[in-house]
C-alpha cells in the first residue's frame, strides 16, 4: 500500500523496458551488457536503494505479469510467456549477480524475498478470484525460475542446495491444502523431470531426499480425504493417476528413495489405497536380487539379505507419545511388567469414538514398528535371528498379542495393517513382521483375528501389480503350511467371489 | 462426508481441472518449431 | 464372521459394488500401471524423459533442454531471418525424422502427408513406410493385392531397406486430410 507518487508509473516503465532489452535481437550477443546498463537505470529511478523500493518493485513487476494473464486468456500463450521470462530472467540475473561473488546471503535473502512476493500474490489472489484462479502465470514464473537458477553455472552451482531449499520451502508453503486452485501445476512443478534431477540424484548425500519426503507427504495429506471416499471424482481421479506416475518414475529411478521414507508416507496414505501403498512399500534397493517367492520351499531365514537392517529415515521412535506412555512401554519392554500395562495399551491409542477414525494411525504405526524392531534387537542379543520360536513368550509378543485379541475389529485392522506396512524386501524387519503375523494367526483364540488377517494380507494382494516381495512370501506361507489349516476355516469359503479369489491367488502363488 | 474445509478444497481442485497445465507450461517457448497438439490415427507412432 | 466393513464381508461388499460401479475399481482393484505411458522395464532412469504426471507418453527429445555453451544460443538473433519451413524442400530422411519425433503433433501429419505425395505409403498394419522400388512394377497382382521388391524405412537403423513382399493395399493410409484434423483441434 502507498506507493510513493509516481513509483507505479517508473516500475512499469523500467519492466516494460526490461522486456524490450531482453526480446530485441542484439541482446543474445551480449546479454550482460544490456543487463549492466538496465542496472543502471534501477539504480537512476531509486529501486535499488533500498529493501523497500525493491520489494515494492518486485511486487509490482508480479503482480503486473499476474494481470497480464488474466487479461490474455483467450491469446496464444506465447504473448504472456514472453513477457514472464523476461521477467524472470531479470529476477536471475538480480540473484546471480547481487552481492559479493563469494557471498549467498545476499543472493539468497533476495531469491527468498521474490518467492515469498509471488506466493504471497498468488495466496490471496486465490482468496480474490476462488474458482476463477487461474494457475498458469504463477506455474511459468516458478518453472522458469527454477530453470534458469539450476542451469550449469559456476556462481550458481555454489549456491544450488540453499535455492533447491528455497524452492521446497515455497512449494510446501503453496502446497494443494493451502492453494488447491494451483494443484494441479504444483504436481507438474515437484515432478519435473530437472526438479526430480536436481533434488534426489544431483544433490551430494542425498541432501534433497528429506525435502521431497515432506512434498509428497503434502500431497499424500491432501488427496486422503478425497480418496477415502473410495468413488474419485474425475478432478481427484486425474490428480491421483498424476501421484501413481510420479510414483512409477520414482519406484523405477530412486527406489532407495521410497524405501526410506515408506513408514513417514504409509502414515498419511488411506488405508483404503492399497495400490498406492503397495507402490511405496515394493520398492527394493537396486543392488539387491530378490529371490523368486515362488521358488518351491525357499528358505526365507537362510537369505543373505534377511539379517539386514533396513533405513527407516523418520525417527518413529520419538513419535510415541505421550512421554509418559513411551515411558512406561520401555518399562514393559525390559521387565514384562506391570500387566496393567497391557490392559491400559487401548486407551493409548483410541483418540475418538467415531466409527472409522478411532485410532490414532500414525501412533499405531510407530508402536508397530517399534516393539518390533526392539523386539528383533533382543533376539540378536541372543545370538540368534527371528523365528516361531524366537518371536513367543516375550514382552514385545505380549504386546502384539494383546492388541490382536483387545482391540475392537476396526482398531485391529488398523494393528494389523500396520504390521504388514512392514513386509517389503528382504530385511530384518520383512523377515520379524512376517514371522510375527504368522504367528499371530497361528495362535489366534479367535476365528475373528484370524479372519482379519486374511483381509488384510488378501487386499493387498489382488489389487494390481506391484506386490511386495515380503507380502507375497508370507501369504504362500500361509496357505501352504498346513499348520495353518488355512483351507479349513470358514471364511474362506463364505462367497463363491472369495473362494475364487483365493483360488485364484492360489494358482499364481503355487 | 467430506469436512466443509475439503468440500471448498474440492470446489477449487474441480476449476481448476477445467484448465489444467500443459506440457509447454513448463517448457522454453520455441518461437520456430511450437507445439501443435492434434489427435493422430491411432496406427501412427504414440512414442 | 466380522460383520462389519473390516472383514471378508466388508471386503467383498466392497468389490460387488465395484463389479457395478467403475469408479469404485480405481481403489478396490487398482488399475493397470503398465498402461500409463511409463517404460518401467527399462534400463536408464525415467525422470530425465519425464514428460509430467499428467503425460500419457515421455517428453519428446525436442522437448528436453540441455545445457549447451551460451554460444549456441543464436535464436534471439537469427530468428527473424530464418525461412519457413517448407516439408517440399527436404529430403526423405528429414521428413522421416519429422515423422517420427513428432508424435501426436500436426506435424507429424505434414510429415506424413508430404510422404505420401512422393509415394511412400504408410502399412497401417505393418506401421512402417513403404515405396515401389523405382522402375519396379510388381510382378503379381491379385485384387487388391499385390507381390514384388519394395523399399521400406527402417526406423531401427534409419535407411531404406529393399524386401520382397506381398502387399494388401486396402492396409496402406491414405494421405492425411490436414484441414480436417486443423478443424477438429481448433488451433489455428
Amino acid at each position: 500500500n502507498d506507493d510513493p507518487p509516481g513509483f507505479l508509473e517508473r516500475a512499469e516503465f523500467l519492466l516494460k523496458d526490461w522486456v524490450s532489452i531482453v526480446l530485441s535481437p542484439n541482446n543474445g550477443r551480449d546479454p550482460l551488457k544490456g543487463f549492466s546498463m538496465f542496472v543502471t537505470k534501477m539504480n537512476m529511478h531509486g529501486i535499488l536503494k533500498g529493501d523497500e523500493p525493491l520489494t515494492r518493485f518486485f511486487r509490482f513487476a508480479t503482480q503486473y505479469c499476474i494481470d497480464l494473464t488474466y487479461r490474455n486468456m483467450n491469446e496464444p500463450k506465447t504473448k504472456i510467456f514472453q513477457f514472464i521470462d523476461a521477467y524472470v530472467r531479470l529476477i536471475s540475473l538480480l540473484v546471480k549477480h547481487s552481492g559479493e561473488s563469494g557471498n549467498a546471503n545476499t543472493k539468497l535473502n533476495l531469491l527468498n524475498k521474490i518467492l515469498g512476493i509471488v506466493v504471497g500474490i498468488l495466496l490471496q489472489d486465490q482468496e480474490v478470484h476462488t474458482t476463477g484462479f487461474q494457475q498458469v502465470g504463477y506455474h511459468r514464473i516458478f518453472i522458469m525460475l527454477f530453470l534458469e537458477l539450476t542451469t550449469h553455472d559456476p556462481v550458481l552451482e555454489n549456491i544450488s542446495l540453499p535455492v533447491i531449499t528455497a524452492f521446497c520451502h515455497t512449494f510446501h508453503i503453496i502446497r494443494p491444502a493451502c492453494a488447491p486452485g494451483f494443484c494441479y501445476s504444483w504436481l507438474e512443478l515437484i515432478s519435473h523431470r530437472v526438479f526430480i534431477g536436481r533434488i534426489l540424484a544431483l544433490l551430494p548425500q542425498q541432501k534433497g531426499w528429506h525435502m521431497y519426503s515432506q512434498l509428497l507427504i503434502d500431497l499424500f495429506k491432501y488427496l486422503a480425504p478425497f480418496l477415502r471416499n473410495a468413488e474419485l471424482a474425475k478432478p481427484v481421479h486425474h490428480l491421483y493417476k498424476g501421484t501413481l506416475r510420479v510414483l512409477l518414475v520414482l519406484l523405477h529411478d530412486f527406489p532407495e528413495f521410497l524405501c526410506d521414507y515408506h513408514f513417514a508416507f504409509c502414515d498419511v496414505i488411506p488405508p483404503n489405497c492399497i495400490q498406492m501403498r503397495n507402490l511405496i512399500l515394493s520398492p527394493y534397493p537396486r543392488n539387491m536380487r530378490l529371490p523368486d517367492p515362488f521358488t518351491p520351499n525357499l528358505k526365507v531365514d537362510m537369505l543373505t539379505d534377511i539379517g539386514g537392517s533396513p533405513r527407516v529415515s523418520i525417527n518413529y521412535a520419538g513419535s510415541i507419545q505421550p512421554a509418559s506412555f513411551k515411558k512406561d512401554l520401555d518399562s514393559y519392554l525390559k521387565a514384562r511388567a506391570p500387566v496393567t500395562f497391557l490392559s491400559e495399551l487401548r486407551s493409548n491409542l483410541q483418540i475418538s469414538n467415531d466409527v472409522g477414525s478411532r485410532y490414532n494411525i500414525p501412533l499405531m504405526n510407530a508402536l508397530v514398528l517399534y516393539v518390533g524392531t526392539q523386539a528383533i534387537a533382543h533376539i540378536r542379543s541372543k545370538n540368534l535371528g527371528p523365528t516361531m520360536a524366537t518371536i513367543m513368550h516375550c514382552a514385545h509378543m505380549d504386546i502384539f498379542q494383546n492388541l490382536a485379541v483387545d482391540l475392537d475389529t476396526e482398531g485391529r485392522y488398523l494393528f494389523l495393517n500396520a504390521i504388514a506396512n512392514q513386509l517389503r524386501y528382504p530385511n530384518s524387519h520383512t523377515h520379524y513382521f512376517s514371522c510375527c503375523i504368522l504367528y499371530l494367526f497361528g495362535e489366534a483364540n479367535s476365528e475373528a483375528i484370524q479372519e482379519q488377517i486374511t483381509r488384510v494380507l488378501l487386499e493387498r494382494l489382488i489389487v494390481n501389480r506391484p506386490h511386495p516381495w515380503g507380502l507375497l512370501i508370507t501369504f504362500i506361507e500361509l496357505i501352504k503350511n498346513p499348520v495353518y489349516k488355512f483351507w479349513e476355516h470358514d471364511f474362506v469359503h463364505c462367497a463363491p467371489e472369495i473362494e475364487r479369489l483365493f483360488e485364484s491367488v492360489a494358482k499364481s502363488c503355487m | 462426508k467430506l469436512q466443509k474445509e475439503h468440500q471448498i478444497q474440492f470446489q477449487r481442485m474441480e476449476a481448476a481441472y477445467y484448465h489444467l497445465p500443459t506440457p509447454s507450461d513448463s517448457e522454453r517457448l520455441r518461437p520456430y518449431l511450437q507445439r501443435q497438439p492434434v489427435q493422430t490415427p491411432p496406427h501412427f507412432p504414440q512414442q | 464372521m466380522v460383520n462389519n466393513q473390516f472383514g471378508m464381508v466388508g471386503l467383498l461388499t466392497f468389490l460387488r459394488a465395484a463389479e457395478t460401479d467403475p469408479n469404485l475399481v480405481t481403489l478396490a482393484m487398482g488399475q493397470d500401471l503398465m498402461a500409463l505411458g511409463l517404460n518401467l522395464t527399462a534400463v536408464e532412469n525415467l525422470y530425465p524423459s519425464f514428460g509430467g504426471p499428467f503425460a500419457d507418453a515421455p517428453a519428446r527429445p525436442q522437448d528436453i533442454d540441455y545445457n549447451v555453451p551460451p554460444e549456441y544460443l543464436i535464436n534471439m538473433s537469427i530468428r527473424d531471418k530464418l525461412s519457413k519451413l517448407t516439408l517440399q524442400k527436404y529430403k526423405d530422411d528429414l521428413l522421416f525424422y519429422l515423422f517420427y519425433t513428432n508424435v501426436g503433433d500436426m506435424m507429424q501429419l505434414a510429415a506424413a502427408a508430404e510422404l505420401h505425395s512422393r509415394d511412400w505409403r504408410y502399412h497401417t498394419e505393418e506401421k512402417v513406410w513403404i515405396t515401389r522400388m523405382p522402375g519396379m512394377t510388381p510382378y503379381e497382382k491379385n485384387g487388391t493385392t499385390e507381390r514384388g521388391t519394395y523399399f521400406y524405412f527402417d526406423a531401427q537403423t534409419w535407411r531404406r531397406v529393399a524386401k520382397e513382399f506381398q502387399v494388401d493395399t486396402v492396409k496402406l493410409d491414405k494421405c492425411p486430410n490436414i484441414s480436417a484434423y486443423v478443424a477438429m483441434s481448433g488451433q489455428p
